[in-house]
């Protein structure tokens, strides 16, 4: 990936729902997850930072490179399910 | 000439 510019966006788990729609993948033409739209209500749209055509290049520091589509939509859920942890902390890159 | 399919998969996560 050429120069972006990338920032780190914590998303706090403040509702039921993370709320993103994700496309792309590896082997796809789109091969880091992009995302394509942020569900009013949820998680994702409530942090303010996250926004459409945003590609999300890690996940709580797991690199998503290489990772196929449900694999990359997997990783998301799961870190939003963990009781681990109260937030997200994505690294995203701002196309364009 | 290979041409990446274009279709794109979409999901939802909740």
């Amino acid at each position: 990936i050429s120069a972006l510019n990338t920032a780190l966006v914590r998303v706090v788990k403040n509702s039921n729902t993370l709320g993103i729609a994700i496309e792309g993948g590896a082997n796809t033409r789109q091969p880091l997850p992009r995302i394509v739209t942020i569900q009013k209500g949820g998680s994702a749209h409530n942090c303010g930072q996250l926004k459409v055509g945003q590609v999300i290049l890690e996940v709580n520091g797991i690199s998503l490179r290489g990772q196929e589509h449900e694999e990359a939509a997997r990783i998301i859920a799961e870190a939003f399910k963990t009781k681990e942890k109260d937030h997200i902390d994505f690294l995203v890159a701002e196309l364009g | 000439l290979f041409v990446e399919p274009q279709w794109v998969p979409v999901s939802w996560v909740y």
